[in-house]
C-alpha cells in the first residue's frame, strides 16, 4: 500500500481528527 | 435525519456503544469505568453532516487481505461505512482481580426484522490478532427492531494489552503503542451476508477531565 508506514499526522486527515472534544 | 449525521446506514443504526470496567466495592455495589463510550444521539435535519475521511487514508491500518476494508467497501453500501476516532479515558487504577469484569456493550435498530452478526477484529499494525464474533436477534419493541450486544466479555489479549497501556509512564507512549493499534467491526445480515455497518476504530488517550469522548467520520472514496 502507497500509505504503509506513513505516520497518521502526515495523513489527510481532517482538523478535528486532532483535537480532542472538551465536552462533559 | 441520523443517516450521514450518526453512525447509521440505511438498514441498522448505532445507538449506544460501550467498553467499560466494572470493579465491586462491596456485596452491593460496583464503579463503572467507562474507557469509551458513544452515547445516545438524536440529530435533527438542522445538524450538519458528519465530515469525511477518505478511506484510502487507512487501508493500511486494518486487514487489507481477503474481506479486508478495501473490498468490503467496493462492495458496499458506501453509506455503512464509519470511522470513530476515540479518545479512551484511562484515568483509573488498575489492579490484577479477578472480580473486576471487563465487557462491550452496545445496541442497534432496524425497521427490518432479521439477524445479525457482528465481527470485531483487533489489529496491530493492520494485522488481525483476535476476532470475536457474535449473531443477535431482533427484538421488536416500541415499532422498530432492537438488536443488544450486552456486557460481552472483553478478550484476555484486550484485558493484558489495556493492562500494559495502562503501565506505560507518559501518554505520548501510549498514543505511540496505540497509533498502530486498531479495530474493525462488521455488521452483517446474516442471511444475506449484506454489510450493515462497518466502523473502523482508531485510538488516543484521553487528556479530557471529562471522560472518553470521540468523533465520527463518514468514510468516502472521492
Amino acid at each position: 500500500s502507497a500509505v504503509e508506514q506513513v505516520p497518521m499526522r502526515k495523513r489527510l486527515l481532517p482538523a478535528s481528527f486532532w483535537e480532542e472534544p472538551k465536552l462533559t | 435525519p441520523w443517516q450521514g449525521r450518526s453512525i447509521a446506514s440505511s438498514k441498522l443504526r448505532m445507538l449506544e456503544f460501550s467498553a467499560f470496567l466494572e470493579q465491586p466495592q462491596d456485596p452491593e455495589t460496583f464503579n463503572k469505568h467507562l474507557f469509551v463510550h458513544i452515547g445516545q444521539s438524536n440529530p435533527s435535519y438542522s445538524d450538519p453532516y458528519l465530515e469525511s475521511v477518505d478511506v484510502r487514508q487507512i487501508y493500511d491500518k486494518f486487514p487489507e487481505k481477503k474481506g479486508g476494508l478495501k473490498e468490503l467497501f467496493d462492495k458496499g453500501p458506501h453509506n455503512a461505512f464509519f470511522l470513530v476516532k476515540f479518545w479512551a479515558d484511562l484515568s483509573l487504577n488498575l489492579q490484577d482481580d479477578s472480580s473486576f469484569f471487563y465487557g462491550v456493550s452496545s445496541q442497534y435498530e432496524s425497521s427490518e426484522n432479521m439477524v445479525i452478526t457482528s465481527s470485531t477484529k483487533v489489529c496491530s499494525f493492520g494485522k488481525q490478532v483476535v476476532e470475536k464474533v457474535e449473531t443477535e436477534y431482533a427484538r421488536f419493541e416500541n415499532g422498530r427492531y432492537m438488536f443488544r450486544i450486552h456486557r460481552s466479555p472483553l478478550c484476555e489479549y484486550m484485558i493484558n494489552f489495556i493492562h500494559k497501556l495502562k503501565h506505560l509512564p507518559e501518554k505520548y507512549m501510549m498514543n505511540s503503542v496505540l497509533e498502530n493499534f486498531t479495530i474493525l467491526q462488521v455488521v452483517t445480515n446474516r442471511d444475506t451476508l449484506e454489510t450493515l455497518l462497518c466502523i473502523a476504530y482508531v485510538f488516543e488517550v484521553s487528556t479530557s477531565e471529562h471522560g472518553a469522548q470521540h468523533h465520527i467520520y463518514r468514510l468516502v472514496k472521492d
